[in-house]
C-alpha cells in the first residue's frame, strides 16, 4: 500500500533514526 | 526518567542545529548525510513526529516520539 501512514513502516523508521542518533551520540568524540 | 529526558534534549539538539527550539522539515533534511538514512526516510521521521502535522518539531512531539520507539507504544 503506497499510501500507508503510520503503522509498521514509519515505526521502523523512527526506530532505525533513533538508533542512528543513539550510534551517534556513542560514536562522537 | 530524568536521564531519558536529558537523552531527548540533546537528540533533539542534534536536529535543531540553530537552536531554535523546534524542528523544520529543512532541519530534518540536513541530518541527512549526518545519519545513514535516507531523505524519503527522514521525511518519514518527520511526519511520524510531527503529530499535528504543522510543520514543526517541538520537544513535546520529539520525545513523545522517543518514549514511543523506547517503549514500543503510544502514549497520549
Amino acid at each position: 500500500d503506497p499510501n500507508m501512514k503510520g503503522g509498521q513502516t514509519s515505526e521502523g523508521v523512527l526506530a532505525n533514526f533513533f538508533n542512528s542518533l543513539l550510534t551517534k551520540k556513542a560514536g562522537s568524540p | 526518567r530524568a536521564a531519558m529526558l536529558e537523552k531527548t534534549q540533546e537528540f533533539f539538539q542534534i536536529c535543531d542545529i540553530e537552536d531554535k527550539g523546534f524542528i523544520t522539515r529543512r532541519d530534518m533534511q540536513r541530518l541527512h548525510g549526518e545519519l545513514p538514512l535516507s531523505a524519503e526516510e527522514l521525511e518519514n521521521v518527520f511526519d511520524t513526529l510531527d503529530a499535528d502535522g504543522n510543520g514543526y518539531l517541538t520537544l513535546e512531539e520529539f520525545s513523545s516520539g522517543f518514549s514511543h520507539f523506547l517503549f514500543g507504544r503510544r502514549i497520549s
